[in-house]
């Protein structure tokens, strides 16, 4: 499967029809009752929730057209054959999740003697569209490209899996609600929720709202929260790629199995190779692929044995910083060596919690101390952590709501901060 | 394989470019797609399309190519069309 990078941030969607097909043999009737069928194909799998409006009244998410020809929005459709339909990916605008469908096609619904197209098999591909979804090569999904014929009764159709793996990145798996069926008559029995193998996308997830990652890293502007088996994707637009985490040993391909944890991670910015670190060993990735074997953290300039709470590259100096405890390591990337006179004590960084879950650099440039529940930011270039500090990660940063005052946990212990001081500044420090 | 004419050619260059499998022709210079990317590009649109990956444009291609379908790109990104969203 393949996904088009946007994805709707709430969970129960809107539709409504506008326009019905002006030639087609199919009664009105029968098209709601398909295009309800043909959501809550995809609502049985993500725990979406569809409602149908009245467009008079309110403003659906998505709005279903029957349009011939040029209608409005620089697709236009191309007669019988060829075009059949479109849909527009999920987003902020208008436009955003209409699906259209070409009125000069002859569309059926249960046709056996393969003449005409058959709504229901294209509106469940165009609403996987309208849902975030791009084009598919696998054989047999759904969201294949070209028009495929019949699928069978819409009431007891399911996706394939790969469909499935693709909506369930975007929108996760919830357990099946009441709303996710259709509130129409069906035209068939309901179908019922297909049994999933152990490790598909279905198995519990940790809940990204409780913090406590294990490794945060900026890669490529896009933040990485690593915690167990998993990670989620943070874009620079601030959205997340998926609320769902993504699989660790699924995307980063090599890693080993016995690998559970990434404890701290970042992008070398010399070459752009990023780096996992767990236990005492670290690995070089260039893009997804592994490159080569498990290396020591010796070569980092840290006794054997000894492992990592977090790593960063400062952009002021373009150092390596290895923090561990209380104490932190520096590594000299151009000279690709350890930098003489470590470990020192974390205090440099004043009011940074000790052994910190990871750090990272935002793209604007500040560092940020994540531990816990709580991430501490420091402005760019800067050593002294900003006052508001720490604040709860979640709502920051994860899409999570603001915890109540009776959940809040109390930040834990960080380096001091000075209040004023006759300060004698070493260079190299 | 018989060579395609050169209208179906032609046609299948059209093809690949409006479903993302090859850049859009750029506006200031005149460009040609090399061999290999050409036939790299049906190749990936074979493998959407279930036929077997040849890179040629063959007569199955070709047909395929008429067949009726979606109009969302394939590849996203490279034709650039479904992210504008005006009305």
């Amino acid at each position: 499967y393949s996904l088009s990078g946007s994805v709707w941030k709430k969970r129960t969607l809107t539709w409504s029809i506008q326009s019905f097909s002006q030639r087609s043999q199919l009664s009105q009737q029968i098209v709601r009752t398909l295009m309800s069928y043909a959501l809550a194909v995809w609502a049985a799998e993500s725990g979406l929730t569809f409602q149908e409006v009245n467009s008079q009244y309110q403003e659906p998410d998505i709005i279903i057209h029957f349009a011939r020809a040029y209608h409005q929005d620089s697709y236009p459709f191309d007669g019988p054959g060829g075009t059949l339909a479109h849909a527009f990916f999920p987003g902020e605008h208008p436009i955003s999740g209409d699906t259209h469908f070409d009125d000069e096609e002859t569309w059926t619904f249960g046709s056996t003697d393969g003449e005409g197209i058959d709504l229901f098999a294209v509106a469940v591909h165009e609403f996987g569209h309208a849902l975030g979804l791009g084009h598919s090569s696998a054989p047999n999904s759904i969201m294949r490209p070209f028009y495929q014929g019949p699928v069978g009764d819409p009431g007891t159709y399911h996706l394939s899996q790969d469909d499935r793996d693709g909506l369930q990145q975007l929108y996760g798996k919830i357990s099946q609600t009441p709303n996710a069926r259709p509130t129409r008559k069906p035209l068939a029995p309901p179908p019922q929720p297909p049994v999933m193998p152990p490790g598909s996308p279905s198995t519990p997830v940790p809940d990204r709202c409780e913090g406590n990652f294990d490794a945060v890293a900026n890669i490529r502007g896009e933040i990485f929260f690593f915690k167990g088996p998993w990670f989620w994707r943070l874009q620079p637009s601030g959205q997340l790629v998926s609320p769902r985490p993504a699989g660790l040993h699924r995307f980063w391909e090599g890693l080993p199995t016995h690998v559970k944890v990434i404890q701290a991670a970042y992008a070398r910015p010399l070459d752009g190779r990023i780096i996992l670190f767990s236990g005492p060993q670290f690995w070089v990735f260039q893009e997804r692929q592994l490159e080569g074997a498990a290396r020591p953290l010796v070569e980092f300039g840290l006794p054997p044995g000894e492992e990592v709470d977090a790593v960063f590259s400062w952009p002021l100096n373009g150092k390596t910083y290895l923090i561990r405890g209380q104490k932190y390591w520096r590594y000299d990337e151009v000279a690709a060596r350890p930098d003489p006179g470590y470990p020192r004590a974390l205090s440099l960084w004043e009011g940074a919690p000790f052994a910190p879950d990871d750090v990272t650099v935002s793209n604007t440039g500040d560092t940020y101390f994540f531990k816990g529940t709580h991430f501490w930011r420091f402005v760019k270039g800067s050593v002294k952590s900003e006052s508001d500090s720490p604040q709860p990660i979640g709502p920051k940063w994860l899409d999570c709501p603001v915890p109540n005052t009776d959940q809040v946990t109390s930040p834990p212990k960080t380096t001091s901060k000075t209040q004023s001081c006759d300060c004698h500044c070493e260079l190299n420090q | 394989a018989e060579n395609p004419r050169a209208q179906d050619v032609s046609m299948g260059v059209e093809w690949l470019t409006r479903y993302g499998y090859l850049p859009p022709a750029d506006p200031v210079h005149a460009q040609m797609q090399s061999l290999k990317k050409l036939q790299d590009a049906i190749k990936v649109m074979q493998r959407f399309a279930g036929l077997p990956e040849t890179g040629q444009m063959d007569p199955i291609t070709i047909a395929t190519m008429h067949k009726p379908r979606c109009s969302l790109p394939d590849i996203l990104g490279a034709a650039g069309l479904v992210r504008r969203r005006r009305r």
